[in-house]
């Protein structure tokens, strides 16, 4: 996208969850992402088999942000051999929560007439940032002075050619919003929020060097009263800001 | 005058994690 504009959530590209090798023929690639405040799984699914494959159904293990399917797997003619079909899983967030290791850990059930097969992915904890994630300036000021040093976070994002308004601009494209921006002794710091769909807040604060986007390092702290989810979180705004 | 005392309150804020 082009700087300035906003640019939309960042879905990461497809990768392989389910090798061919591992699942009786059955290959699933796959992605997730946030659209219109819609949770989804995108799944590439291909039959590497000689047989036909039917009556595909999908299950999650219990995970920590309680992602559940909305619906079942749509897959509705059989896949014959050599065929792919491209689905779209809606996810909700209200199943049952069980902390992962990582975080952002999610164990998949898939089913079809030969047999169930396991495999686990890792999904950008911002497609869980919502659209409602912009706190009040009061309430951010008061709640990050409230929140102890002990649960702030910093991190660096090397080699990110984007001066303070694109990065703004871009994150606000992933529910990551900007409250305040100050200059200070030529750097720009960005006060940012972000919400998650089990309501806890993440508190941000942006370094950027003031108008040189040719200047490669941003720093960034987070502030949070679950500080387990920090680092997950800070993964996903560099994912946003590179990509 | 509240938004003032914000703004105020933000700046406040950038110069303090700038110079601890």
């Amino acid at each position: 996208g082009s700087v300035g504009m906003p640019t939309g959530a960042y879905i990461p590209p497809k990768t392989v969850w389910l090798p061919a090798m591992k699942a009786k023929g059955l290959e699933i690639s796959g992605t997730f992402a946030r659209r219109a405040g819609v949770i989804q799984m995108e799944l590439t699914i291909t039959n590497k088999a000689m047989s036909v494959m039917s009556d595909f159904a999908i299950q999650f293990n219990r995970n920590s942000f309680g992602l559940a399917p909305a619906g079942p797997l749509q897959i509705l003619t059989p896949l014959g051999p050599n065929q792919t079909i491209e689905a779209s899983l809606p996810l909700s967030t209200v199943g049952p929560v069980m902390k992962m290791e990582p975080l952002n850990n999610l164990q998949v059930a898939v089913k079809n007439n030969i047999d169930v097969f396991y495999f686990s992915c890792q999904y950008p904890i911002s497609m869980l940032f919502v659209e409602d994630g912009k706190m009040d300036r009061q309430v951010f000021l008061a709640t990050w002075k409230d929140i102890p040093n002990e649960h702030e976070s910093q991190f660096q994002i090397k080699d990110c050619h984007l001066n303070s308004d694109a990065a703004s601009n871009k994150l606000q494209g992933s529910n990551i919003f900007t409250i305040a921006k100050r200059t200070v002794e030529g750097q720009d710091m960005l006060y940012q929020s972000i919400k998650l769909t089990n309501g806890i807040w993440v508190l941000a604060e942006l370094r950027v060097q003031a108008g040189n986007p040719t200047y490669t390092d941003l720093e960034v702290s987070l502030k949070c009263r679950a500080p387990e989810v920090s680092q997950c979180v800070f993964q996903s705004l560099e994912a946003v800001l590179k990509n | 005058e509240l938004e003032d005392g914000l703004d105020e309150a933000f700046s406040r804020l950038a110069e303090s994690r700038n110079n601890p």
